[in-house]
């Protein structure tokens, strides 16, 4: 039981890592303190701590956080959005661990802000080499990414979904505004 | 494998008469306003798939899957049926296509078609967990799950990792 | 007790009721079914009820809801969106009931479609009459309606705040871009 | 009353240095990235109005408002002042202006300053609840109330009745 919850755990930890070193990349300009990578590209680090290592079932996982620009953290006293990313992270590297055909998310992007939603795009459009993945969202970050695009909405009663090509007005035209 | 459509009939919100909508491309998109429809595809999905816990798809009981009417007449009966492209085999079946159907009456009782065939239960099941389709697994992140995992504590999360185990 | 638990029950009941309609108050073009109300607006409409009168505080309350262009149903099998509407009404009524000089909002609209944040927008901003309203968002749609507005940023390892005028320029510039 | 004013002194992500942001208006709108310190502001304010409670400013424990040092050096205390607008005599004290002060060291206890002057916090707590500025009502709305208030059962709301009254 140790040894297999040890193997799930590095596992999940190493592509967790990998994960969030990918969200969390910002060109190098974005940098705003003195230590900045040289010409590099920016990126934060996160990674999976066991409290005890002898005591695993007794202790619990601790999630560090090395933001952008911030020095490390608990996850706990980050914010909102910086745990939603954290948490998305830990969700792709576990999908990664145990791999499917298709995935579905909805509105994922709920609390993130522009810079993480079209980070978080990308990563998933990279998804699509190996996986099908079908996405629910009311912001046009993500939306603008997908190869097709569904507008759902509710007329005399029921649900009707039609189909479209993303472009700009298109996406205005489902996001709410009522479909006659 | 991914899914190529999904058609409903007395499901939920899409009424008594057939729905049914081509998934094009490995990236899907859905939006809408609130309360259109879009979280009931996944569940239909779910459905689809065999997945029994009611809540995992929203409602008190299983028979609140089947169209309510809205006012009008109510559908007797919940159908879903969604088409995977198999080309991949993963799903181990030669067919290019393979078409899972559920079907659930008030009553509660679920008979289950593959390829138009009825089978057991237990029959799909195996064969969807040997292609990796599940939906206990993460591969579903239902509305509200990314907050839900972000305020979990530190004994939380050795759960989590276990439970993937 | 049980007579102050009435009183308390019948007046967040009664401002829910009236905030509700406000919220989901359509103009009558958004109408799309055969019994729409002739010129007339449309709104939603929703109440509270206890589950055993007799026995309060060994039932519940349930609340039950008439979106715009649908029938009644218990919010519990409503949609995310459709229950955030719900909730937020039942926050409004309550502090309608126990007012305060302030309020301060944290991202209250993260689920909903644009129309319903314009209302809630529209509700915001006629609170302010009486009392101060905080709101933070990452969204425009609420923020174009506000006084002053203040960008918040992140700079060598500090919290930086900014005012500025709500103009499409600037709330493009707060709205997760980098500030250099 | 309304909020005129916020300085900070080592509290959270504000930094040793004194930051200070004057509030126009009677809605106020905020806005930036995931991580800025947007919450923190109201942190700050639940902080200033005496509430206790680690949790409601997310913290573990009350020292953890004290800024950090973020790599550097972290401050000894987190101070905050915010100035209320009093011109209506909402708060029992013949000022235009009334400023509340409340000081906290690493080892946890609080000094609370009324106009400048050291009060003690059940003189402060009196004066506000008759004013009706309190924390633990629904006037502070924080990140994720409402999906949570979203989420509860029956019996869940009638207990959230049963706390108002
Ligand atoms: N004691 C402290 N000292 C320094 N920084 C702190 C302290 N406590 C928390 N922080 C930092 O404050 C930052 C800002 O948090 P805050 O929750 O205010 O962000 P936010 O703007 O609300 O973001 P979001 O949009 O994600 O909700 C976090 O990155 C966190 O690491
Ligand atoms: N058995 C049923 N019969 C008819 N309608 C139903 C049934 N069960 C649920 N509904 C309705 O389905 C509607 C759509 O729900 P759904 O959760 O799919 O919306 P959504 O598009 O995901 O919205 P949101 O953006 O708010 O999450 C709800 O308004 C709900 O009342
Ligand atoms: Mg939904
Ligand atoms: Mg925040």
């Amino acid at each position: 039981k140790r040894d297999a919850f040890l193997d799930a755990f590095q596992k999940i930890d190493k592509e967790f890592r990998n994960i969030f070193a990918q969200l969390t990349t910002r060109d190098s300009g974005y940098c705003n303190h003195d230590n900045c990578p040289p010409g590099r590209i920016l990126h934060g680090d996160a990674w999976l701590e066991l409290d005890n290592p002898d005591e695993i079932f007794n202790a619990g996982v601790t999630l560090f956080a090395k933001f952008p620009n911030k020095v490390e953290r608990d996850i706990i006293i980050c914010s909102g959005g910086e745990k939603t990313v954290a948490a998305l992270c830990l969700i792709l590297a576990i999908q990664a661990v145990k791999p499917a055909p298709f995935y579905v998310f909805d509105e994922i992007d709920a609390h993130l802000d522009a810079v993480n939603s079209s980070k978080l795009a990308e990563i998933l459009q990279s998804r699509t080499s190996k996986s099908q993945v079908i996405m629910i969202s009311l912001k046009d970050t993500i939306l603008s990414r997908v190869d097709t695009m569904y507008g759902v909405y509710h007329e005399r009663s029921i649900t009707k979904i039609l189909k479209f090509r993303p472009t700009e007005k298109d996406i205005e035209y489902s996001k709410g505004i009522s479909v006659k | 494998v991914y899914i190529k459509k999904v058609e409903t009939r007395g499901f939920k919100s899409f009424g008594s008469r057939p729905v049914s909508v081509n998934f094009e491309g490995r990236f899907i998109g859905i939006t809408g306003p609130n309360g259109s429809g879009k979280s009931n595809i996944i569940d239909a999905i779910l459905f689809a798939i065999g997945e029994n816990r009611p809540r995992m798809m929203r409602v008190p009981k299983l028979s609140g899957l089947i169209f309510d009417g809205a006012g009008g007449n109510p559908s007797t009966s919940a159908r879903v049926t969604i088409t995977l492209d198999n080309t991949s085999r993963e799903i181990s079946i030669d067919n290019d296509r393979v078409t899972l159907t559920r079907e659930i009456r008030s009553g509660g009782d679920s008979v289950y078609l593959l390829n138009g065939k009825k089978v057991q239960k237990s029959t799909l099941s195996d064969l969807l967990r040997l292609a990796l389709i599940s939906s206990d697994g993460l591969n579903f992140v239902p509305q509200g799950m990314v907050t839900h995992l972000a305020d979990l504590d530190s004994d939380e999360k050795r759960g989590l990792i276990e439970e993937i185990v």
